[in-house]
């Protein structure tokens, strides 16, 4: 039965993936913090970019886009079983800290490293 | 929700970690301009600057060696009569505890060590607070080195994290009191205006900690199973599926 199932599966870019510019990465992304409104408290920095992950997760999950064995199965099950089971999403993978100064309620000046923040790379899980 | 105060909008979630940080830590009240803290926020932006770059990531040959570093400022401070070419002040800083589980990885009091008032040249050091008797120095070894802040030329920064760690594991409110002394270098007959001077901007606090909740990934990747599967490896599939 595998290998009936194997033969099922597309190869990577067939002509029904999306095109390339639709499929799963990173976008760069730039937001003040006066646009969050936190500028009243956070003295560094003015800019904050946490990037985004968006676009289409191929229906074959090369190795670069650092998925792991879960999403390879959901697509299968996705592809050869049951559509109600969503395709993985598009989401971050890497993540790198922002360090952060500001001034706390109580007067206090504050410089913080806060883990997370910002998105390096994507994958689809 | 386009609009609306993001502080409103972190209130409906408050149990996520770091919106619970974040509210914590932002003043409840907007303000328009940022207060001037004069020597002790340019002491903090240089520190941060040597941290961080200027889009905030923090750069990989920082010699900070903490994830937060918390300024605090003297509550108050009390000036003694001119004894001599001395001139002491009571600095008191409050400890307060850390809304979430921070470590004190080290303490620093940060002075300047020669202050130009008028036309006198005072030369000051720091020493810890003793309500009877001459008061104790820091000891010379392991917490007592004093030199010149890279940072800041001007500014004196002296490890006691020793004497910090003691008063930290104690309960109750916790205060840390230190004597500020300047000794007058040009003649001691006339009076010095010290009771204008504000302790404030000539000495403070440095609390390093290190975040004792960083968890450790450890996702392991296997895109492999999908190579090999393509390959008509289909045991390995079967294997790992199972």
């Amino acid at each position: 039965q595998v290998g009936s199932i194997t033969s099922r599966v597309p190869g990577p870019f067939r002509e029904h993936d999306e095109p390339k510019s639709n499929q799963c990465s990173l976008h760069p992304f730039q937001v003040s913090f006066q646009q969050l409104g936190w500028d009243h408290w956070i003295i560094a920095p003015h800019l904050y970019t946490p990037n985004y992950c968006k676009g289409v997760c191929p229906r074959v999950l090369h190795y670069g886009l650092n998925s792991p064995n879960h999403a390879i199965i959901q697509n299968l099950v996705n592809e050869l079983v049951d559509q109600r089971v969503p395709q993985p999403s598009c989401v971050p993978y890497k993540y790198v800290p922002i360090s952060i100064l500001l001034i706390e309620a109580n007067g206090s000046i504050l410089y913080k490293e806060y883990e997370d923040m910002i998105a390096q790379s994507c994958t689809c899980r | 929700k386009v609009g609306q105060p993001s502080n409103a909008l972190m209130a409906d979630a408050p149990s996520l970690p770091l919106i619970r940080e974040l509210l914590e830590e932002a003043p409840g009240k907007q303000r328009k301009k940022p207060p001037v803290l004069g020597h002790p926020l340019r002491y903090m932006l240089e520190l941060y600057q040597r941290s961080a770059d200027a889009r905030g990531h923090p750069r990989e040959n920082r010699t900070i060696g903490a994830t937060m570093v918390r300024l605090v400022r003297p509550l108050a401070n009390v000036a003694k009569p001119l004894r001599g070419p001395w001139h002491t002040q009571t600095l008191e800083f409050p400890l307060t505890p850390n809304p979430v589980a921070y470590q004190l990885v080290r303490a620093t009091v940060v002075y300047r060590h020669q202050l130009h008032l008028a036309r006198f040249h005072l030369s000051c050091h720091v020493e810890p607070w003793v309500q009877k008797g001459p008061a104790s120095q820091f000891p010379s070894s392991e917490t007592g080195s004093s030199k010149p802040s890279l940072l800041f030329k001007a500014w004196t920064e002296m490890d006691i994290t020793q004497h910090v760690q003691r008063l930290w594991n104690q309960k109750g409110r916790r205060v840390l009191r230190l004597r500020f002394m300047c000794q007058q270098q040009k003649g001691s007959e006339i009076e010095l205006q010290w009771h204008g001077t504000s302790s404030l901007d000539t000495a403070f606090l440095l609390l390093y900690f290190n975040d004792t909740h960083k968890s450790v990934r450890k996702d392991k990747l296997r895109p492999k199973v999908l190579e090999e599967f393509m390959e008509g490896d289909s045991s390995l599939l079967l294997r790992k599926a199972r």
